[in-house]
């Protein structure tokens, strides 16, 4: 199913944009 | 105490795409993002509309708190 595979994508997107914030607040003192 | 964490950690990452303060974030605030984040242009134009959930290209705290709520409880 498309939709499913493109909702998918979308979560793993969203994942990695928000652990990248997560890193760089703790990141930075 | 969870809400409250995943509120919290919204607000500032809001703040974070928002610097101004204008109270939304538009498809170019998240392109700026771009110098900040190990993100290609492409994922955060994906990241934009994966938040975007009414698609008129302005993120509002709602939208935007909606999809991190997502994020954050499938981490806890």
């Amino acid at each position: 199913d498309p939709n499913m595979k493109a909702g998918a994508t979308s979560e793993g997107v969203l994942a990695n944009f928000f652990n990248s914030l997560l890193s760089k607040k703790t990141g930075s003192p | 105490p969870a809400q409250r964490a995943m509120l919290t950690k919204a607000q500032e990452f809001f703040q974070t795409c928002d610097p101004e303060g204008k109270g939304f974030i538009a498809r170019r605030d998240m392109q700026r993002l771009h110098s900040e984040l190990p993100l290609s242009l492409r994922d955060l134009e994906d990241v934009f509309d994966a938040l975007d959930t009414d698609g008129n290209g302005l993120l509002t705290p709602a939208e935007f708190t909606s999809g991190f709520s997502h994020f954050f409880y499938s981490q806890v």
